[in-house]
């Protein structure tokens, strides 16, 4: 699965 | 933060900029599919619930603000200010084909079975699909506008270019997320023909024609 990054994407 | 999605944070800014400006300095939005638009406002919305309790960086902030302002000022034009030339007759896609796989597939294929997680992983299959109105519209009237197409080439490059920024965090973050790639190459790959027509014709002088 992803990794548990915070969604810092736009 | 790496050059691939900062040039296509920008590319997605220009996108929406250049479209504000074309609606607002031709006072129409001839050949603009306000369907389109609607569901960016939708996928901006329900992508940036966490605007006030998720700080990430003032950039962060600052371009969710812009896209939220910016998509919905342009409904805005496009509904209310210069409805008179909103091209109904040509904006015809049924959004509801849309809008219900990618409920489904939101309730399906998330990461996560919360509120928050499956509203963000509806607004990512959303924004792939959302400019199939616009495609659409712009098959149907057989042409568009050369600033319609560069807006068009803007929006689609960014997705485009968040690929690479996936791959490059994939080797150096070891970060990857499967739902963001799988929608983004879809996204991407809906471009395709317009993206040939473009770099062939547009680029050219020529206006876009498409195959009615």
């Amino acid at each position: 699965e992803a990794a548990e990054a915070p969604k810092d994407e736009l | 933060m790496n050059i691939f999605r900062l040039l296509g944070d920008v590319s997605h800014l220009l996108a929406i900029i250049i479209l504000l400006l074309k609606i607002w300095k031709t006072r129409s939005c001839a050949g603009i599919s306000g369907k389109s638009q609607l569901l960016f406002a939708l996928t901006y919305t329900t992508r940036y619930l966490d605007l006030v309790t998720n700080f990430v960086s003032v950039y962060n902030t600052f371009m969710k603000v812009v896209f939220l302002a910016a998509s919905y000022a342009t409904i805005w034009l496009i509904y209310m200010k210069f409805r008179a030339t909103y091209d109904q007759n040509h904006d015809t896609f049924r959004i509801e084909f849309l809008l219900l796989p990618v409920t489904i597939l939101s309730l399906v294929a998330n990461h996560e079975f919360t509120l928050i997680e499956i509203l963000w992983t509806w607004s990512i299959y959303l924004e792939a699909v959302a400019i199939l109105p616009q495609l659409f519209m712009v098959s149907k009237t057989g042409e568009a506008e050369s600033i319609t197409s560069h807006y068009l080439f803007a929006l689609g490059s960014y997705r485009g270019l968040y690929i690479l920024n996936w791959i490059y965090r994939y080797y150096m973050e070891s970060y990857y997320d499967l739902i963001a790639i799988f929608a983004g190459i879809l996204q991407t790959v809906l471009y395709c023909d317009f993206f040939y027509l473009y770099i062939t014709k547009v680029l050219r002088g020529q206006r876009l024609q498409l195959p009615a």
